[in-house]
């Protein structure tokens, strides 16, 4: 464990929080994409599998499941506790044109080809672009809250701080998994623009518009 | 070989 991974472990953990309250406390899920739970849910599913099975260390096995009740807790206030407030209009993504592409690149590029491994693998691509419908919805509504905005900034620096993790550790400890940093990468390209916005715009005052 | 890989990260 380094300082960075922990860094990236507790901003994730806090987007998640900042999500959970942001639906409990407005009573709404107005300006969140059900479409990018339901990816995050399949994403600690498939990755969180050896949580039965390897026993890496208390903080490890916790953080597991609280990101998967967590998930499931989003999940169920979105699609049952406020499903009137779900925005099905405008989240709109097709979750299908991310999901069978990553299983074909797990199916083809991966460490080793067993069920955890590629179930592994999977979860890893999937993250990657998980938060397309959310963005997308984003585009589409041409706004989002505040609390939205601090929930994908916290959500994107989780990934980048982990990019900083796997160089410490490449240096440190001669480890590295191109498959995670590869995905990695693009997970937090994907947030790029969006933190160009949140750091001239919502760190202002201002609410988050995206250009018209 | 990678196959052993241990995934120690969330």
């Amino acid at each position: 464990m380094n300082i960075f991974r922990l860094a990236g472990d507790l901003s994730h953990l806090l987007a998640i929080i900042i999500l959970l309250l942001k639906i409990w406390k407005t009573r709404s899920c107005a300006g969140i994409s059900g479409k990018s739970q339901v990816l995050f849910a399949i994403v600690y599913l498939t990755r969180y599998l050896d949580l039965f099975t390897t026993y890496i260390s208390l903080y490890n096995s916790i953080m597991k499941i609280v990101f998967i009740a967590a998930s499931g807790a989003t999940l169920y206030l979105m699609y049952v506790k406020f499903k009137a407030t779900y925005d099905h209009n405008h989240d709109s993504f097709r979750i299908e044109f991310l999901l069978i592409p990553c299983v074909i690149l797990a199916l083809i590029i991966n460490h080793d080809f067993t069920v955890m491994e590629i179930l592994w693998t999977f979860s890893i691509y999937l993250e990657s672009v998980a938060i397309l419908p959310q963005l997308f919805l984003v585009s589409k509504t041409g706004e989002a809250e505040s609390i939205t905005s601090h929930y994908l900034f916290a959500l994107g620096s989780y990934r980048a701080l982990y990019l900083l993790n796997w160089i410490y550790r490449y240096m440190a400890e001669s480890h590295y998994d191109l498959i995670a940093i590869f995905a990695g990468v693009v997970q937090t390209i994907l947030y790029c623009d969006f933190f160009y916005l949140y750091i001239t715009k919502v760190l202002k005052g201002k609410k988050l518009q995206l250009p018209a | 070989d990678y196959g052993d890989q241990l995934h120690d990260e969330l």
